[in-house]
């Protein structure tokens, strides 16, 4: 070794490095075309091919198992505890996490029989009022981002985009949707969406709650104008106005649970006195099949991401008054979203398991669309039995979804109808 | 987990957050 170390002769040559130097210049700027181009690849309905695109540890994430590591996290969290260490271990996770064990409804912490329905904790009522604002937090976390729809694309970070109708599919003619149980057939309101109940007339508004609070008692139904050629239904009476949310100096509390009877009993009411409204079907349904394409003229569309942290609660209430006709789910990857992927990961909102829920609202369209994510894979809508998210089998190609319509839930109102702050669902462990 | 709001609303429509402010359920997220 010593001799070869010795003896070997070496030759020095100039290393052309200005040819490494331009074709270093060349790649990145062939990067940075494609990047502005936003190169996107469209299959044969001209829709975007939505893949997995980033950085290397990107690529080696997307590699992992993450639904059966999603599926497994939940199964360990299903754990029961004894009786004995359930407040040291719930109290260690709440510390690990930030919880916040004085606002939880049990306080008792002996009465959460495992890590997993610690998870999906309620909350005290009265410990979120309700601000005065057409449009609240649905839940606890931070804001990631926020801005207008431009074009369809919705910014996930400063120079990362997706497109909107991968987020929420897009209208197929003849997709498969089911209608949730009791199925009826669909009526569908008139322009002005009001009933009339007993002779008196009431605002969509009035029946769903206003989005825009208002003391109780100050909504007085309008009697029937002469001309209204509407029948007038008897002895169908609209639940009493406590039903309806109370906003006392303009604060409500969140509904932590919803009074489904009450629901029940209104959306049935209204449902029967609204379908005396109907103009043709055809031309209403086509004009309630919601979608973000039609914005009226004035108005534009807007997204907000609120990103939950592990400690957060983890249930989500309806940021306003609204009601949801349809819902996609789309099974998806369980990448994690937190902020530090979000802006590595293009795409992660529309490669992730998700359910997008579509209606509208008093200015037009409004949609909410829970995204999962490694830990917490399973999405619950509390009107919505028949949803499973993070089911073992095979998966279907991305952007495909199983749509459900709820307009059985109020067939007036063509869907579920939610008031402000009520509790709609939440994320659950595995 | 995450949840992306997109509504349809007046142009006039203002937010009245900003990235990353912790926000919780019921707090004012913008108004017209």
């Amino acid at each position: 070794i010593v001799d070869a170390w010795t003896q070997t002769p070496t030759k020095w040559y100039p290393l052309p490095l200005a040819v490494g130097a331009l074709l270093l210049v060349a790649i990145q700027y062939r990067k940075k075309v494609k990047r502005a181009r936003q190169e996107v690849e469209l299959n044969e309905d001209g829709l975007e091919v939505i893949k997995l695109k980033g950085p290397w540890h990107v690529h080696v994430i997307g590699a992992l198992p993450l639904r059966n590591m999603s599926r497994l996290w939940g199964y360990v969290n299903s754990f029961e505890l004894p009786v004995w260490f359930r407040p040291y271990g719930i109290r260690l996770y709440a510390y690990a996490f930030g919880c916040n064990l004085d606002e939880i409804e049990p306080s008792d912490l002996r009465e959460y029989p495992s890590l997993g329905a610690f998870f999906y904790r309620k909350l005290r009522s009265g410990v979120r009022p309700m601000e005065n604002a057409i449009l609240v937090s649905p839940a606890d976390g931070t804001i990631l981002h926020f801005g207008t729809v431009q074009g369809s694309r919705v910014e996930q970070v400063k120079g990362i985009t997706y497109s909107l109708d991968a987020l929420l599919g897009i209208e197929r003619p003849g997709s498969p949707s089911s209608i949730l149980p009791h199925n009826r057939d669909m009526s569908i309101v008139d322009d002005h969406e009001f009933a009339i109940v007993n002779g008196i007339e009431y605002s969509l508004e009035q029946l769903i709650g206003s989005s825009v609070p208002s003391t109780p008692g100050s909504e007085t139904p309008s009697q029937p104008s002469a001309s209204s050629s509407r029948t007038i239904l008897e002895n169908h009476s609209l639940p009493s106005d406590d039903h309806l949310p109370k906003r006392v100096g303009d604060q409500t509390d969140a509904s932590v649970g919803s009074d489904r009877n009450a629901e029940e009993t209104l959306a049935h009411d209204t449902s029967v006195a609204l379908q005396m409204g109907a103009k043709s079907q055809t031309e209403n349904r086509r004009r309630s099949i919601t979608s973000s394409k039609h914005v009226r003229p004035g108005n534009s569309l807007f997204f907000s991401v609120i990103y939950l942290a592990p400690g957060d609660y983890h249930r989500f209430h309806s940021p306003t008054a609204w009601v949801v006709e349809k819902r996609r789910h789309f099974v998806g990857e369980l990448f994690s979203v937190s902020p530090w992927m979000a802006k590595r990961l293009e795409n992660l909102f529309v490669l992730n398991e998700r359910v997008a829920l579509l209606g509208r609202w008093k200015h037009g369209f409004f949609g909410m669309v829970p995204v999962g994510a490694t830990n917490v894979g399973s999405i619950k809508i509390n009107f919505d039995q028949d949803l499973r998210t993070n089911i073992r089998g095979r998966r279907p190609p991305p952007g495909a979804y199983t749509e459900a319509v709820y307009s059985a839930a109020s067939p007036i109102l063509r869907g579920q109808p939610l008031t402000f702050g009520e509790e709609m669902g939440g994320f659950c462990l595995g | 987990s995450t949840i992306v709001l997109v509504f349809e609303a007046p142009s006039d429509f203002e937010f009245s957050i900003h990235p990353g402010q912790k926000v919780k359920v019921g707090q004012k997220l913008g108004d017209v």
